[in-house]
């Protein structure tokens, strides 16, 4: 494994967004997920569409069937992989807008620009996450966000950080020099990309520590998603 | 000065009223940066007093993750409640967390991590 890689310097990683006041962050996950998944098949980056996700995905957990994807009042990203398949995929940005609101479903499959091959779930270790996330793309990932409201920069180490899972993000890389200065030195990170627009955090990303002695810091290790795309012309 | 591995992370000392002092000059600014409106006087004063109980809550985040930097955010005018509501969206219980990892069907291959 690379000792820093961020799937932004290979261009599968697309601009950030905002979600606006809406609980949609699930679905910008995933289409974050199958945006880097889509370049990796295809070579080329499309910025894909939430809104379909939001207004025409209602698919539930299979584990918990009163768990369902619900527009702006919350969803799982897995979930979202298994209304993809079954739907055939998702139309571009551009094609289906976003509006931070739930709305009547307006799917055209004549316009899907990318469509889910198979999805998986990563087991709770970092190296394997490092390796699915170098091989397969950018990964849909959960995380316990309490210390996001107030974040502004720097690798974020809380001491103590609750693993509830209530935020879904996207993993986009690794770094192993943050440097952490009341530990005294340098310490290794991951990169996250957020949906709350580019004046959050730094430039809409977040950075958290990783490493054997913090690992599964707020959650961030336990509920790992990895998507493959096929190509559509 | 400060020893850097010992640092104070609960409340005490004079920065509490500081902070209480400049809180409104740190509230306009705020308003004006994020472009925020409240409807009328009452809604106001409740945002400030939010934004209050934020800046005290940004110190506290401060000293347990001092790795990173943490302050006046967009979100400094909502309670942790209200974020949560409007913000956050993934629907997923631990247990059945618990139970997909268990499950073998769509769980990733082991990749090979050495060399």
């Amino acid at each position: 494994l690379p000792g820093d890689f961020d799937w932004r310097d290979h261009g599968a990683v697309g601009p950030v967004k905002n979600q606006g006041s809406c609980g949609s962050c699930w679905s910008f996950s995933a289409s974050g997920a199958l945006e880097g998944a889509h370049f990796l098949a295809t070579g080329k980056l499309e910025v894909l569409s939430e809104q379909q996700m939001v207004d025409c995905d209602h698919e539930c957990d299979p584990s918990e069937p009163q768990s369902c994807d619900s527009g702006c009042n919350g969803g799982l990203m897995t979930s979202a992989f298994s209304y993809l398949m079954k739907s055939g995929g998702l139309e571009s940005e551009k094609d289906y807008p976003y509006s931070g609101r739930d709305g009547q479903c307006k799917f055209d499959k004549s316009k899907i620009v990318a469509s889910v091959q198979n999805f998986s779930v990563v087991s709770v270790d970092e190296d394997q996450i490092a390796a699915n996330l170098v091989k397969h793309g950018p990964l849909a990932i959960g995380i316990n966000a309490a210390y996001m409201q107030t974040y502004i920069g720097g690798v974020s180490c809380p001491y103590i950080c609750g693993r509830h899972l209530d935020h879904g993000v996207l993993l986009v890389g690794y770094g192993s020099s943050g440097f952490a200065p009341i530990r005294l030195k340098e310490k290794p990170y991951w990169i996250i990309k957020n949906s709350w627009g580019e004046n959050w955090g730094e430039h809409g990303y977040y950075k958290i520590c990783r490493g054997s002695n913090v690992r599964n810091k707020c959650g961030v290790d336990s509920m790992v998603s990895t998507v493959s795309a096929i190509h559509t012309s | 000065a400060e020893d850097p591995l010992i640092r104070q992370v609960v409340p005490g000392g004079g920065d509490d009223n500081d902070l209480e002092l400049n809180a409104e000059h740190h509230f306009a600014s705020f308003v004006r940066r994020f472009g925020k409106s409240y409807r009328d006087a009452d809604e106001h004063a409740y945002r400030l007093s939010v934004f209050k109980a934020n800046l005290r809550r940004a110190r506290r985040h401060q000293l347990l993750d001092p790795c990173a930097e943490h302050g006046v955010t967009k979100f400094s005018d909502l309670t942790p409640a209200e974020f949560r509501r409007t913000y956050l969206g993934l629907r997923k219980s631990r247990r059945a967390l618990l139970r997909e990892l268990g499950e073998s069907a769509h769980e990733a291959p082991v990749l090979p991590t050495d060399g």
